[in-house]
């Protein structure tokens, strides 16, 4: 859930 | 999506704009650092490995799209164009990048979320990111006069990632306090490697002076 968070930013 | 990310991709995306059409209108790249470049090119292959595996959204695919085909042009002008490749300052950008990639990986290795390939690598691309624009300072310092552009690009460059500082302010506030050590520390380190450049970039702004930084 944490490295999902991350994906949406370039 | 909030306004400070947005605005961070806006100026990120103008910072790469503004360096093409420095190399494209005036055939040259006097001032720019190849080294740089082409960690950029690392920076964003490493980090958009699952380009084409997650979808996130349509702004979010195109961006990444264009900001690897950017970057990769930019170094193929630098090192293949016959015009370009001439204004190359080859032996004023000396700084050993590999010196730099290195020790990313090796932490990249040590400090991540989660041990998988596409993990380590995006985390590789947020370390590297943070240290990738020392080549350019670098010669920028060697290099006497600082093109409008070239002060321009590097200014925009720096303003992107403190933007990025002020959104992920705004989601740990918005986004149930979720913490981010890794790009946030490395976000921090990437500014403040601007800090001194800002200075004599706004100072020669003020006064109307041509961008000078102290040997």
């Amino acid at each position: 859930q944490e490295r999902e968070h991350l994906k949406d930013e370039l | 999506m909030n306004v400070f990310r947005l605005a961070g991709d806006m100026t990120h995306l103008l910072s790469i704009i503004i360096l093409l059409l420095k190399i494209r209108a005036t055939k040259s790249c006097t001032g720019i650092s190849l080294k740089t470049q082409e960690l950029y090119v690392i920076v964003f292959l490493t980090r958009y490995l699952d380009l084409f595996t997650k979808y996130i959204s349509f702004y979010n695919t195109t961006m990444k799209l264009v900001f690897l085909g950017t970057s990769i042009s930019i170094v193929w002008y630098m090192r293949y164009h016959k015009v370009v490749k001439q204004t190359y300052n080859k032996d004023q950008d000396t700084f050993r990048h590999y010196f730099l990639a290195i020790p990313c990986f090796l932490l990249a290795l040590l400090i991540h979320h989660e041990f998988t390939v596409i993990e380590v690598l995006w985390t590789f691309s947020i370390y590297l990111e943070a240290v990738a624009i020392l080549p350019q300072l670098v010669l920028l310092q060697r290099s006497r006069n600082i093109d409008n552009l070239t002060g321009n690009y590097v200014f925009l460059l720096g303003a992107y990632r403190a933007l990025y500082l002020v959104n992920w302010v705004y989601r740990y506030f918005t986004e149930n306090h979720l913490v981010r050590w890794i790009p946030w520390l490395s976000g921090l380190v990437q500014t403040t490697l601007y800090a001194d450049f800002f200075y004599y970039y706004i100072k020669s702004w003020k006064n109307n002076e041509k961008l000078q930084l102290p040997a």
